[in-house]
């Protein structure tokens, strides 16, 4: 996966998804 | 069918779209396929009825895409009794745009020397899908924010037994892009972008938990009605 410091927003997305 | 396989886009059989009792003997199945960036709809006219049929012809009414034929149908020669040919009619999507219900049929005029005929038929919306439709990831996620929750769908896939590795390049086939891909608590969140040929974008998460074969699909558009296509799009695509 590319390395262009939104790796850890599609983290936060994913977590957030899955406990709102 | 199967000739998508060559192509990776999944390529329905042909089905029943004109009976010959209704078309004085012409029967005309078909299909829809996208290879190589170009849409077709594949024909078989076969004529049932006791005379010699020629000077062929196909008009499409206007529709939600524009789909268009983009060359006129060739059939060479007239067509014997029983006698079927198969044709690959190229399409485009610069026609003229009128929304349809539902919002992928398809009314089309095919005349011959005996008559005009009139038949109506759906096409599967993942012909539509462009192959630039990997989106910029910031832009997805800035997207994915602006759109309301009240806007998003959500589907159920059942009984597809597949991971999201296979699922991934099934879908990536058919130019559904995977943009990024997390693991959260065990279950595979896959985030993905598709493009349509008139510009609309679609967002998609797709939930996969191990263990249990229905996902979760939640999609994200500016214009949501053509999601329930885009799910029967995805179900189309993973379960063939």
């Amino acid at each position: 996966e590319m390395d262009d410091g939104l790796d850890e927003a599609f983290s936060r997305l994913a977590q957030a998804r899955t406990n709102p | 069918g199967g000739v998508g396989a060559l192509s990776g886009s999944y390529v329905a059989p042909k089905a029943v779209w004109l009976p010959a009792m209704k078309a004085k003997g012409l029967e005309i199945s078909g299909t829809f396929s996208r290879q190589a960036g170009s849409i077709s709809m594949d024909l078989s006219l076969t004529n049932k009825a006791l005379q010699v049929m020629s000077d062929f012809a196909i008009q499409f009414n206007r529709n939600s895409f524009g789909l268009a034929p983009a060359a006129p149908l060739q059939i060479n020669a007239p067509l014997g009794p029983n006698q079927t040919v198969d044709i690959s009619l190229p399409l485009n999507t610069i026609g003229s745009v009128m929304k349809m219900d539902p919002l992928n049929n398809l009314q089309v005029a095919v005349k011959n020397n005996i008559d005009v005929f009139y038949f109506s038929t759906v096409y599967p919306l993942h012909v539509l899908f462009v192959d630039d439709g990997k989106m910029e990831r910031q832009m997805f996620l800035a997207t994915w924010k602006d759109i309301p929750n009240e806007n998003e769908a959500q589907f159920q896939i059942k009984d597809c037994p597949l991971g999201a590795e296979a699922v991934s390049s099934k879908l990536q086939g058919s130019h559904v892009f995977t943009i990024a891909k997390r693991n959260v608590e065990g279950q595979d969140m896959l985030y993905q972008s598709l493009k349509l040929t008139n510009g609309i974008w679609v967002l998609a998460e797709l939930r996969i938990q191990p263990g249990n074969p229905s996902f979760t699909l939640s999609l994200k558009c500016r214009a949501p009605e053509v999601c329930p296509h885009v799910y029967q799009a995805y179900e189309t695509i993973l379960k063939n």
